[in-house]
């Protein structure tokens, strides 16, 4: 069971089996045996009723993830996982576990006016509760998606972040616990995306298992190279969304899958054994079986 | 064996190589013995596909058959199986035959909504039987 600071299936409690797999045909439902022991389900089964579970306990429906963010995270599925749903065995990948957050809607003070798709400055608050403790995070980006119809040759941005501490809930506004700013450069021709690097900037904040991140990015963009004095009023069109938060994580769980760990155990997989050790050894024989058809042919 | 064989043999009809290749199994391995089987699932099946987005179909795979008495190495069965086998037949029928079982497994990539609306993409240990084993 995950540790009681954050959101985890151990939360959900008594019999979980998603409504649904109730209503399914009586040979698709999980024989009396294993329902009555919930700890039985593999993990899988048991996050997923847990989910199911949670979807229907207040009677409130599941929310529906933002689209655009939802094809940001199969495009990221494709990049990781064969059509199978393998995971590919690809070195730079150390994350095995990624999680885009949606600001919350209720909390946006904007500055700039949005239907214009000029957006200055915006007000975000994450709510970090389905990261549990044995989540450890490797990277976290902002994730902006850009309207690329507006002809854009190159960009350079400035970007100043802060981090609002709301200490007490009394509190109105929060002030400014802590901000960087930096800028960037990049093409956004055909990208849909632009990922801005944030992780020395929430680590701290994350490593403390904070549940809610209130930040107010600032972001100013010059089109065309800054070194000609373009004019310093030009903003592009920006992002038509406040930005999705993406933490890249290693889940340290026993569910979860570990690279390493797998390349471990197959040097020393316990089912092989010592050749000849035995007093009934087959000398004949060779290990393991995937299927008898392949070993007859 | 080889006598039975030869007479087998002059029974057996003249036929093409396929038939003869069958023809021998029975002699070379019993009949469903264990082995890994496929077996493809769609969440949408267990319509849990309202939060799981990908992948769309799923095969984790199961071992069924029967355990031959001398696994030996054949399955990296450890020693253990074979006493077991030996007591079940001669000392204590309730004690339990070697069963058919996963040895390896491969992980999986699921994307998943949560119900908070976020989505997550996770990769999970020990989802997909890749080999079987006698224990």
């Amino acid at each position: 069971p995950h540790s009681r600071g954050r959101a985890g299936p151990d939360k959900v409690s008594g019999l979980l089996v998603a409504p649904e797999v109730s209503e399914l045909s009586p040979l698709l439902r999980l024989p009396k045996g294993v329902r009555r022991g919930y700890a039985l389900l593999p993990p899988l089964l048991k996050v997923l009723s847990a989910q199911g579970r949670q979807s229907w306990e207040n009677g409130v429906p599941r929310l529906q993830p933002d689209s655009r963010a939802l094809r940001y995270m199969k495009r990221l599925y494709k990049m990781s996982a064969t059509k199978e749903g393998i995971p590919k065995a690809n070195k730079s990948h150390l994350y095995n576990t990624v999680r885009l957050f949606t600001p919350c809607s209720e909390c946006e003070h904007r500055h700039g006016d949005l239907m214009k798709g000029d957006l200055r400055s915006v007000d975000l608050l994450f709510n970090l509760d389905r990261v549990t403790a044995l989540e450890h995070l490797l990277k976290s980006v902002l994730l902006y998606s850009f309207d690329t119809s507006v002809p854009t040759s190159s960009l350079a941005c400035m970007c100043h972040l802060s981090v609002k501490e709301q200490d007490s809930s009394s509190q109105v506004c929060p002030s400014d616990s802590h901000s960087v700013a930096f800028s960037l450069h990049f093409e956004v021709r055909k990208r849909k995306w632009v990922e801005i690097d944030v992780t020395s900037f929430l680590q701290p904040l994350i490593a403390t298992n904070r549940r809610n991140i209130h930040m107010a990015v600032n972001f100013t963009c010059l089109m065309g190279d800054p070194q000609h004095n373009t004019k310093q009023n030009d903003f592009i069109n920006m992002a038509l969304v406040p930005p999705s938060l993406l933490l890249y994580l290693n889940d340290t769980s026993e569910q979860a899958y570990h690279r390493w760990n797998s390349l471990r155990h197959r040097r020393k997989n316990p089912t092989r054994p010592r050749q000849g050790s035995s007093p009934f050894a087959d000398t004949t024989e060779t290990e393991g079986r995937t299927s008898t058809q392949s070993r007859r042919a | 064996s080889r006598r039975r064989r030869h007479e087998s043999l002059k029974e057996a009809p003249a036929s093409p190589h396929y038939n003869l290749s069958e023809y021998f199994k029975q002699f070379l391995f019993p009949q469903n013995e264990c082995e890994l089987h496929s077996f493809r699932l769609s969440f949408s099946q267990l319509k849990w596909d309202k939060w799981i987005i990908a992948p769309h179909r799923y095969s984790p795979q199961y071992c069924k058959g029967d355990c031959p008495r001398a696994v030996g190495h054949r399955y990296g069965s450890p020693v253990h199986t074979m006493v077991q086998n030996i007591i079940y037949e001669k000392l204590d029928s309730s004690v339990p035959k070697p069963s058919c079982v996963p040895a390896e497994y491969s992980p999986l990539s699921v994307l998943t909504i949560e119900p908070d609306g976020s989505i997550v993409y996770k990769e999970y240990e020990d989802m997909i039987a890749t080999k079987c084993t006698c224990r």
